[in-house]
């Protein structure tokens, strides 16, 4: 017997060809809603760190596209890590896999609800991995989120994460965007 | 309704069961 999973996620993998639109680069990978099935696809599918730069895999509840644009994003904001080139080889899986997990095993208690997915990006200048969350309103929800969220990531105090609403993150490019939270 | 929640625990022992 399988065990289900709360919700049913999709994986979504992007590959940068400069020459077609972002939406044409992503691709659904597929659906799973069961413990099982994650590991699965997980056992089977690259480690992020042997992606080429300017690959995402993005994890979201089914029915959420993973972009700023679908509805249940449009509010919402990411908690932001981001990490240097050396953390790749240290840090980046086992920082993903923790993030996957999270997720699916439905980590933020009475907040689960505010989380949309997740995102990692490779990038040859620095990796980021995100965990998406629907509306920058719902402040309790978000610091929850974001402190569970270090906790589970092992992140020592004196490092700190930022929370950045997408519509921020849209019209600013890169230093420009401010964080509306932090923990 | 009750939530259906895995601990990492839970889920890492799962990965490598048959």
């Amino acid at each position: 017997m399988k065990h289900p999973l709360q919700n049913r996620w999709t994986l979504w993998f992007y590959k940068n060809d400069k020459t077609k639109p972002w939406q044409a680069n992503l691709r659904l990978v597929t659906k799973f809603d069961t413990v099982e099935d994650f590991w699965a696809l997980y056992n089977h599918i690259q480690l992020a760190s042997r992606l080429m730069s300017g690959c995402d895999y993005s994890l979201f509840k089914d029915g959420i596209e993973p972009m700023w644009e679908d509805n249940r994003n449009k509010c919402g904001g990411r908690w932001l890590i981001t990490l240097s080139k050396q953390q790749r080889m240290l840090e980046l899986d086992q920082f993903w896999l923790e993030t996957l997990l999270c997720l699916i095993g439905e980590a933020f208690d009475d907040y689960n609800n505010d989380v949309c997915g997740a995102v990692i990006n490779v990038r040859a200048k620095g990796d980021k991995i995100a965990i998406w969350t629907r509306d920058t309103e719902n402040q309790k929800a978000v610091l929850h989120i974001g402190k569970t969220y270090k906790e589970r990531l092992g992140l020592p105090m004196r490092i700190v994460i930022g929370y950045q609403a997408h519509a921020d993150t849209a019209t600013k490019s890169g230093f420009g965007v401010k964080n509306k939270f932090v923990v | 309704g009750t939530r259906i929640i895995y601990d990492r625990k839970f889920l890492m022992e799962c990965r490598n069961s048959p």
